[in-house]
């Protein structure tokens, strides 16, 4: 068992439950500033954490950011696990994310599809779904990235159950999308809405459902690439940055397609490495690189969204 | 516990989007199990599949046929997954 949040082994993939664990260990060393919301229980029954980050009162606007929707990207679970950490000690020391902190919460999502990740551990390492039955179907699970009411059941979603992109009977049939949305809808005031997915190293904004532009476009453009150079800044990764459309597939019912059409403007994807040599078992020496420059990246957002509240 | 042996992912790079319509059928056949990374989108970007062994020569055979480049990502699957348990049991200990 992890005793403490600072003799956690960060450059290492970890089982759910050793994750969830961790989490404890940082509210407790970090009391002040990290707490953990329980926003609901998975199909199987186990509980879905998001860790709040937050320094004054209820009423603030905010930043939601998740991770590992699809099981198998496993890099993403483990740069959640790291960015937790880096919002939890950086907080009074960075000048940048102290101001953001000061003014907007952080929600973190670490795991949001934790019945797929448990499975990854001890099933399929190469699942992607979440884990619900479907009836009259020997095929388990959903693509809760196909789930969202957005443009719910259109192109680039799968009806048969069997497949890795099966959208589930209806929209937000997925607990763990339920949960979210509904979390996101109790909540309110979120300003805005990151979804974090690692292979082929893309950040995306809306739409995936469909290929028009959007009408905040432009800026979302322009802060997308703003951020993909703080990135890249690091390690020189080249990331590619677009909407889901036009720069990977068409594919519908996407989380921030359903957040940027209900109103929260800053609204990004991110596909973190690698570009093909590893696939989803991106080697755990690279956690680290991987997720402090994906911090870059993040940071400039956040800070984007503190300059530019709505 | 679900096992990879022989899986290869391959990366598939069309060439026109008569290629990519192609690759698009690929995708449809359910009986070849694959596992698409990247889709069959437009002729700019690759598409990675990973195959199962069973269907391997099968889906090599659909893209020379159709003269469509490959080359192989992940030669085994499997062999990573192991390297990937190794590892996490090492970082346990």
């Amino acid at each position: 068992m992890e005793r403490s949040s600072k003799s956690f082994n960060f450059a290492a993939y970890h089982t759910l439950e050793t994750i969830y664990d961790w989490m404890d260990t940082l509210a407790a060393d970090y009391p002040h500033l990290v707490s953990k919301v329980q926003i609901g229980f998975s199909y199987e029954q186990r509980p879905m954490y998001a860790l709040k980050f937050s320094t004054g009162s209820s009423s603030r606007p905010a930043i939601w950011i998740d991770a590992g929707i699809h099981s198998r990207e496993w890099v993403t679970q483990a740069t959640a696990v790291w960015t937790a950490n880096k919002i939890a000690t950086d907080y009074g020391q960075d000048r940048s994310l102290t101001s953001i902190l000061d003014m907007l919460d952080i929600y973190l999502l670490v795991v949001a599809n934790p019945d797929g990740y448990a499975y990854t551990h001890s099933n399929n390492r190469m699942w992607r779904k979440t884990r619900s039955k479907n009836p009259g179907s020997v095929c388990v699970g959903v693509d809760p990235n196909r789930n969202w009411d957005a443009g719910f059941g259109g192109p680039g979603a799968s009806t048969n159950p069997c497949s890795d992109s099966y959208h589930g009977p209806s929209a937000q049939s997925e607990v763990e999308v339920k949960n979210v949305v509904n979390f996101i809808k109790q909540t309110g005031n979120f300003k805005g809405f990151i979804s974090i997915h690692s292979y082929s190293q893309l950040l995306m904004y809306p739409h995936g459902y469909s290929c028009n532009n959007i009408p905040d476009y432009q800026e979302l453009d322009a802060v997308g690439k703003s951020a993909a150079k703080a990135l890249g800044s690091l390690y020189g990764t080249s990331y590619k940055v677009g909407s889901i459309c036009k720069i990977i597939y068409q594919a519908s019912g996407g989380s921030i397609d359903w957040s940027y059409n209900y109103g929260i403007k800053y609204s990004f994807a991110f596909e973190l490495r690698d570009t093909g040599r590893y696939g989803f078992l991106l080697p755990a020496n690279q956690i680290i690189p991987t997720a402090s420059e994906t911090w870059l990246a993040l940071l400039n957002i956040m800070e984007y969204v503190r300059d530019h509240t709505y | 516990q679900k096992r990879f042996i022989g899986d290869q992912v391959l990366r598939i790079e069309p060439g026109s989007n008569e290629q990519i319509s192609v690759l698009q059928s690929l995708q449809e056949e359910d009986d070849f199990q694959l596992d698409f990374w990247l889709h069959p989108t437009n002729p700019d970007l690759p598409v990675d599949v990973r195959v199962p062994i069973a269907s391997l020569q099968a889906v090599k055979d659909f893209l020379e046929s159709n003269g469509i480049r490959y080359s192989v990502m992940i030669s085994d699957v499997q062999e990573m997954l192991e390297q990937e348990q190794k590892e996490m049991e090492a970082n346990r200990r």
